[in-house]
């Protein structure tokens, strides 16, 4: 495990599996996971950063990982 | 979508400055 939970983790992915070079919009990870709350993905976002697992590029609404670029 | 070079080199700054924070996480976790 990596200490992640499980809304973390699919976050992450998503943002990882993400191949442009401006990062995942929020809106589009709040499109990919469709049914999950927008506080809830909002909070993921914000502790994933917190922790280096992603940072913001163009603007704070995109991310990429830090993991393999 | 096409970045310029500002655009560019600030994503890196983000970048190392998330890994200096990953770097941190792990080794308080040790």
């Amino acid at each position: 495990t990596n200490g992640l939970t499980p809304h973390q983790s699919q976050i992450l992915n998503l943002i990882k599996s993400f191949k442009g070079n401006e990062g995942m919009a929020f809106e589009e990870l709040k499109n990919r996971l469709h049914g999950m709350n927008v506080n809830t993905i909002r909070q993921a976002v914000d502790f994933l950063s917190n922790e280096g697992h992603i940072y913001s590029t163009v603007d704070d609404e995109h991310y990429k990982s830090t993991d393999g670029d | 979508v096409c970045l310029t070079e500002e655009q560019k080199r600030k994503i890196e700054e983000n970048r190392q400055r998330a890994l200096a924070r990953r770097a941190e996480r792990l080794a308080a976790q040790q």
